[in-house]
């Protein structure tokens, strides 16, 4: 799966999300990817965030759809939003993988549960960071 | 407003030990070209949404991710691709998914949001609608890798020796489910 977030000099932000899906998949099996809310969610008003992962668990916990709610509604940040997610009912319930966050004023977050995640990113007047493990 | 942009490529059972590091160097360089074509877009007054969409463009279009060229196969195997956008000053989405001959699948996404009247787009229709807007398709075979093929081809040897090592139908489901439940990594 890949997937990239931004904001622009507008300050609007905007989230996409794609994937070959998973290895093997039968019967038209669809993951959080393609699912608004799930593994992509952008609101001027909270964030914007692409998930990569457990597919089935990121549907179930409405990944991308809770981070940007904890934002809006109890005003948290958005690293702090992302690792509540996915290192809390997430995680415990057996459920792996990551998101990249964006928000209106240029903050960047990157939370993920597993040993990696290739991941980079770029704020104004800096070069790009590009990390894979942790 | 300051300008950011962020992307990955997947998440999950990567290692440092299961990696070169021509590999590492090449994963790297993709990266940050995926990364600098979106700051670019940005930097010029470009929208979050056409820099998202060309950041997204030059990791589909890389074998190394598993998205566009590059996507694992179905248990058939064939491949079948997702993708979805959404735009945080409109609330306006689109997606598409289980399309087989689509290029670049969130540009498909892309248009579902800014020409349909729709959400999401499945399979053939989602293909019929791309056909409509002059998107042409392309054979599935494009998206074959051998690194692919060969993950496919071990996701099924490991379903064969499941059977193999299983007394009777019961156990075989047994076994069959805690297999899948590991396995199931997106």
């Amino acid at each position: 799966t890949v997937g990239a977030v931004a904001v622009d000099k507008q300050g609007n932000i905007a989230a996409a999300t794609s994937t070959g899906g998973m290895t093997a998949k039968r019967y038209g099996r669809i993951g959080d990817s393609p699912i608004i809310g799930a593994g992509t969610w952008a609101d001027n008003d909270s964030c914007a965030v692409s998930a990569t992962g457990h597919g089935e668990y990121f549907i179930r916990f409405n990944v991308a759809s809770d981070i940007c709610a904890r934002v809006k509604y109890q005003g948290k940040d958005i690293q702090k939003a992302s690792d509540e997610v996915i290192f809390g009912e997430m995680k415990q319930a057996g459920g792996t993988g990551g998101v990249i966050v964006v928000d209106a004023k240029g903050n960047v977050a990157m939370s993920f549960n597993t040993q990696g995640m290739y991941r980079a990113f770029r704020k104004q007047g800096q070069q790009a960071q590009v990390a894979i493990f942790k | 407003s300051s300008i950011a942009i962020a992307i990955h490529g997947g998440a999950g059972t990567i290692s440092p030990q299961s990696m070169t590091s021509a590999q590492k160097l090449r994963y790297e360089a993709k990266l940050k070209q995926a990364t600098d074509m979106g700051y670019n877009i940005l930097a010029k007054g470009g929208s979050s949404i056409e820099a998202i969409s060309a950041a997204v463009n030059v990791l589909e279009d890389s074998p190394l991710f598993n998205a566009g060229i590059g996507a694992v196969y179905t248990y058939d195997g064939a491949h079948e691709l997702d993708a979805s956008i959404m735009d945080g000053k409109t609330l306006n989405a689109g997606a598409v998914t289980g399309v087989k001959h689509i290029q670049n699948p969130i540009n498909l996404a892309r248009l579902v949001m800014t020409h349909s009247v729709h959400v999401m787009l499945s399979g053939e229709g989602a293909e019929e609608f791309a056909l409509q807007q002059g998107m042409p398709l392309v054979a599935n075979s494009t998206f074959d890798t051998e690194r692919r093929y060969q993950s496919l081809l071990k996701a099924k040897q490991k379903l064969h020796d499941i059977k193999a090592k299983s007394k009777s139908g019961a156990d075989y489901q047994a076994n069959y489910v805690n297999w899948d439940n590991s396995y199931k990594m997106g």
